[in-house]
C-alpha cells in the first residue's frame, strides 16, 4: 500500500540525513501511481500531485522526522478537502414539489438509486413520487413499479409510447395536484456522447426545471469517468453525483475525477442492492478508500 | 504524433498517457513505455509511428492474433452461462448473442436465471419475444439452479441448439453469491458432461482496474471461457481487457457496441487496438 511504497522511498533517510529534492520526486511518483491504480484520471492525478508538492514543499516535508507519515497526511487531507467543501444536501424547492432528476450512463444503478432515494425522502416525512422516465429499456417501467410496490411509493407512468419530457410534465403536474412534496424522475441510461438523448434531458430540464439534477456514476468505472462528467454537466448542469456498488472493492478513484472535473459535490453514495443501502457521502472515508 | 521525428521522452510521455487513458493499467503501460525507451537508447532509430505500430503489435499479440467464436458442443444444446457484476449488460448481450444464433438458423432457448432483481424476467421475456426464443422462467425469489435445471431438461427434451442461461449481476466480493453461481454450474454439469460449455463474463468497458479482481474471482469461481466487452459505443477504451487476457488467458469473444439486437460484433484485436492507439 501507498504507506509501505513511502516508507520504502524514504528508507536510507537515516544513513543520509536529509531528504532532497529527487526523494519528493520519488515520494509523489508514488502518490500519482497508487492514484492511478485506484482509477482517478490520468490528467486529475497529474494536477492533484502537482497541489500535493507545493504543500508538502510549503510545509517543509523536507525537514520533517517522519516524511512517509508527512507525504500521507497530506495527501490525506488534500484529497478529503477536495472531496468535501460545500454541504452535500439535497436542496428542496421552495413550492413544492421538489423535482429530483437521475441521470447517467447505462447501467449506473439510476433506478435503484430512484427507489432507494424515495424510501429516505419517505422516511424523512415526504411523500415521495416516482417517475418511469426510461420508455426504452425492456421491463424498465415495470422494474420501477416492483419498486414502488415494494415500498409502497407510488410509481407514475405513461407507458412506453409517450415523450418522456411530456411524462415529466405529466409527472409534475400530478406531484403538484395531489400534494406530493418530491418527485423523482427515473431516466433512461444514455451515452455523454448520444446527442438525441443528450438533447432529450435538455428536453426535460427546459419544460420541469428540476430542483436537483443528479449525476449516477459507478464507483467501478475508469478513465472515462471525466469525460461523462463533463459532458453532462456542461450540456445539463448537474447539481450532484450518486456514486454507486461502494459495496465492492473498486477503490473508486472515479469520484476524485468527478468532483474536480465539474466541482460538483458527490451528494450520497449507494452500497448494495436493497433498498436502504443509500448513505451520505463522506470524504475522508473515500479518500482513504482511494489511497488503499 | 508527429510522423517522422525520433522517438523522445514528450512523445513517450503522450503515449504513455493514451495507454493510461485507455485503462490499459499502470503496470501494463509501464512495461510498454520502458521497453520502448529501451529501443530508443540502444539506438535503434523508433520514430513515433514506428512506436505506435510496436505497441499495436504487443497489445494485438496479448489479445490473441485471432477471434474466437462461441463454443460449440459435440451434443446439442451447448449450453452458455453468462456471469457478470451488475449493470455490465448480461441480459442485453445474451439477446444480442441469442438473436445471432436464430439468424445463423439455430433454436435457441434462454433462461431467466436472474431470480432476484425486479422484473429481471420480464426483460428477458422481452427479448424472447423480440427475437422469438423460449424463454424458461420461475416466478422471482426461486432457485436459479432450479431454473437451469429445468431449462436443460426443456432444451434438451426438445432439440435445442443452444441454451442461454442470465444470471443475476454480483459483486465478486460477495461470497455468498459467489457460492449461489458455483452451485448453478455444479447443478448444470451433474445433468450434462461438459457444461456448462461456455461461461462468458460480461464486463463493461467503462471499467477500470476493479475488472480485473471481477475477472480473477469470477474465473476461479466457475472458470470463464470467454469475455464479452460491452457498451464500446461510448468513449471508454475498454483497455482492461488486455491485462485480463495476459494474466487469466481468457479471450474477448465479443464487444457490444449499443443496446440493440444487431449490436454485437465478434472481437476484432486489430480493430479493438486501433480504437486505443489512433
Ligand atoms: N451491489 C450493488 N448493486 C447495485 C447498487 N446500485 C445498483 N445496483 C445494481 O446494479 C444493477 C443496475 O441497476 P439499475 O438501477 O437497473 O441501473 P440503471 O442505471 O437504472 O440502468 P439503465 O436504466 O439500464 O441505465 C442492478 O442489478 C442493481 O441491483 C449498489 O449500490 N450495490
Ligand atoms: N450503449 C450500450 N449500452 C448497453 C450495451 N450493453 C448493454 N447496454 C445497456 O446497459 C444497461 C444494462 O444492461 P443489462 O443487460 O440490464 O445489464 P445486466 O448485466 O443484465 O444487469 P443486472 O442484471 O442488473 O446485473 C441497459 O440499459 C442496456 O441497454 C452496449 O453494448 N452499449
Ligand atoms: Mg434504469
Ligand atoms: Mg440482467
Amino acid at each position: 500500500n501507498l504507506s509501505a511504497r513511502l516508507q520504502s522511498v524514504f528508507s536510507n533517510l537515516r544513513n543520509r540525513g536529509r531528504l532532497t529534492e529527487k526523494d519528493v520526486d520519488l515520494a509523489l511518483r508514488e502518490v500519482r501511481m497508487a492514484l492511478l491504480e485506484a482509477d482517478v484520471n490520468f490528467k486529475v492525478a497529474r494536477d492533484f500531485t502537482t497541489k500535493v508538492r507545493e504543500r508538502a514543499v510549503g510545509e517543509e516535508v523536507m525537514k520533517s522526522l517522519t516524511p512517509a507519515q508527512q507525504v500521507i497526511k497530506i495527501v490525506q487531507l488534500e484529497l478529503t478537502e477536495l472531496m468535501g467543501g460545500q454541504a452535500a444536501r439535497i436542496a428542496f424547492a421552495s413550492r413544492p414539489p421538489t423535482v429530483m432528476m437521475l441521470v447517467g450512463l447505462q447501467g449506473s444503478g439510476k433506478t435503484t438509486s430512484c427507489a432507494k432515494l424515495a424510501n429516505l425522502m419517505r422516511k424523512q416525512g415526504h411523500k415521495p413520487l416516482l417517475v418511469a422516465g426510461d420508455v426504452y429499456r425492456p421491463a424498465a417501467i415495470k422494474q420501477l413499479q416492483v419498486l414502488g410496490d415494494q415500498l409502497g411509493v407510488e410509481v407514475f407512468s405513461m407507458g412506453d409510447k409517450t415523450d418522456p419530457v411530456d411524462i415529466a410534465a405529466a409527472a409534475v403536474e400530478r406531484g403538484r395536484s395531489m400534494n406530493n412534496s418530491v418527485v423523482i424522475l427515473d431516466t433512461a441510461g444514455r451515452l455523454h456522447v448520444d446527442d438525441q438523448m443528450m438533447d432529450e434531458l435538455e428536453r426535460i430540464k427546459s419544460r420541469v426545471n428540476p430542483t436537483e439534477i443528479l449525476l449516477v456514476v459507478d464507483a467501478m468505472t475508469g478513465q472515462d469517468a471525466v469525460n461523462v462528467a463533463s459532458v453532462f454537466n456542461d450540456r445539463l448542469g448537474i447539481d450532484g453525483v450518486i456514486l454507486t456498488k461502494l459495496d465492492g472493492d473498486a477503490r473508486g478513484g472515479a469520484a476524485l475525477s468527478v468532483r474536480a472535473v465539474t466541482g460538483k459535490p458527490i451528494k450520497f453514495v449507494t452500497t448494495g442492492e436493497k433498498l436502504d443501502a443509500l448513505e451520505q457521502f463522506h470524504p475522508e472515508r473515500m479518500a482513504s478508500r482511494i489511497l488503499g | 504524433f508527429s510522423k517522422k521525428k525520433a522517438i523522445d521522452e514528450e512523445t513517450l510521455e503522450e503515449l504513455e498517457a493514451v495507454l493510461i487513458q485507455s485503462d490499459l493499467g499502470i503496470a501494463a503501460t509501464s512495461a510498454i513505455i520502458d521497453s520502448l525507451r529501451e529501443c530508443g537508447s540502444r539506438g535503434e532509430r523508433l520514430d513515433a509511428d514506428g512506436a505506435v505500430a510496436l505497441i499495436e503489435q504487443e497489445l494485438v499479440s496479448i489479445l490473441g492474433a485471432n477471434t474466437v467464436p462461441l463454443v460449440k458442443a459435440g451434443q446439442p444444446p451447448t449450453v452458455v452461462m453468462v456471469v457478470g457484476v451488475n449493470g455490465t449488460g448480461k441480459t442485453t448481450s445474451i439477446g444480442k448473442i441469442a438473436s445471432m444464433l436464430v439468424r445463423e438458423g439455430n433454436k435457441v432457448m434462454l433462461a431467466a436465471g436472474d431470480t432476484f432483481r425486479a422484473a429481471a424476467a420480464e426483460q428477458l421475456e422481452v427479448w424472447g419475444n423480440r427475437i422469438g426464443c423460449n424463454v424458461i422462467r420461475h416466478k422471482e425469489g426461486s432457485d436459479p439452479a432450479a431454473v437451469a435445471f429445468d431449462a436443460y431438461q426443456s432444451a434438451r427434451a426438445r432439440g435445442f441448439d443452444y441454451l442461454l442461461i442470465d444470471t443475476a449481476g454480483r459483486l465478486h466480493t460477495k461470497s455468498n453469491l459467489m457460492e449461489e453461481l458455483k452451485k448453478i454450474k455444479r447443478v448444470i454439469s451433474r445433468e450434462c458432461d461438459g457444461a456448462p460449455h461456455e461461461v462468458l463474463l460480461v464486463v463493461d468497458a467503462t471499467t477500470g482496474q476493479n475488472a480485473i479482481a471481477q475477472a480473477r474471482v469470477f474465473n476461479e469461481a466457475v472458470g470463464v471461457t470467454g469475455v464479452v466487452l460491452t457498451k464500446l459505443d461510448g468513449t471508454a477504451r475498454g483497455g482492461i481487457v488486455v491485462a485480463i487476457s495476459q494474466e487469466l488467458n481468457i479471450p474477448v469473444k465479443y464487444v457490444g457496441v449499443g443496446e440493440g439486437a444487431e449490436d454485437l460484433r465478434p472481437f476484432n484485436p486489430d480493430r479493438f487496438v486501433q480504437g486505443i492507439l489512433r
